[in-house]
């Protein structure tokens, strides 16, 4: 496994 | 103008010092409703949020919308010469302010001290945080999850979160074993054992443990913590700060390669 990053999962507002 | 006076100045130097590993550099938003911060780690894989509500302060002004870049190395400087039993105010009379002032005094009023911090200018990267819904919700003793995360960080650098209706399950494979920790839905009246589990889904995820570790520095905070799983998505860690808000913390899973 990876490590995931936030960008992964919240967009730019 | 803006000016924020805190009554337990040592909240915000708990505050800091809680984030001062993870980030260190952030922009404040002072707004009329408060205080709010939100910024990522150098690897973008954890991020902070920040709420401060106006109504927390024992004054509060901020007649227009201002950001406060700031130094959170230099900012924990300055408040390690406030007491614990300091009030903090925070004031700014400029527009764009270039300083922010700090004053802080003893519960006497018979030592005030003045310090004024130099702003920086920093691109900020606001990330829109979705209102999640999450689908398991565990509420424990802060210091009974930092002494998990802390114990089982000895044993592997990932931790396996599982939830079931029950129970929730943190899980370590490494180099010399593996081992798990479950901890029961517990309605006891004493908060350090007490465990409060809303599971609406069970969820399975695997983190990073330094960066729980991380968060963990919150403990002085809030006696209890809650943890927000959803699948596909960031750990929420919450740590309440009684009337004043909420410092919360998101951590990105691991993915499948």
């Amino acid at each position: 496994m990876k490590q995931g990053t936030i960008k992964n999962f919240f967009g730019n507002s | 103008m803006f000016e924020a006076k805190l009554q337990q100045g040592v909240i915000f130097k708990k505050i800091v010092d809680a984030i001062k590993d993870l980030v260190k550099s952030v922009n404040i938003d002072a707004s009329t409703s408060g205080l709010s911060m939100q910024a990522m780690d150098s690897a973008h894989v954890a991020l902070v949020s920040l709420k401060l509500n106006e109504n927390g302060f024992k004054d509060y002004r901020c007649d227009r919308p201002i950001t406060l870049g700031l130094s959170i190395e230099n900012l924990s400087k300055i408040l390690k010469c406030a007491g614990n039993d300091d009030t903090i105010t925070l004031q700014t009379d400029e527009e764009e302010p270039s300083s922010l002032k700090f004053f802080f005094e003893n519960q006497q009023a018979s030592k005030i001290s003045e310090f004024s911090l130099n702003l920086m200018s920093l691109d900020s990267e606001s990330l829109g945080i979705p209102d999640t819904d999450y689908s398991s919700v565990i509420q424990m003793s802060s210091a009974e999850f930092s002494r998990i995360c802390k114990e089982l960080s000895s044993i592997s650098e990932t931790v396996e979160i599982e939830t079931s209706k029950e129970s929730v399950k943190f899980s370590v494979q490494g180099d010399i074993g593996a081992g798990s920790i479950t901890v029961k839905n517990n309605q006891s009246d004493k908060d350090v054992d007490r465990v409060d589990l809303q599971i609406d889904q069970p969820v399975k995820l695997t983190f990073a443990l330094r960066y729980l570790n991380m968060f963990n520095k919150a403990v002085s905070l809030s006696s209890t913590v809650s943890l927000n799983m959803s699948e596909e998505n960031p750990l929420m860690v919450e740590y309440k700060i009684d009337d004043l808000g909420s410092l919360r913390f998101y951590l990105a899973p691991k993915i499948s390669d």
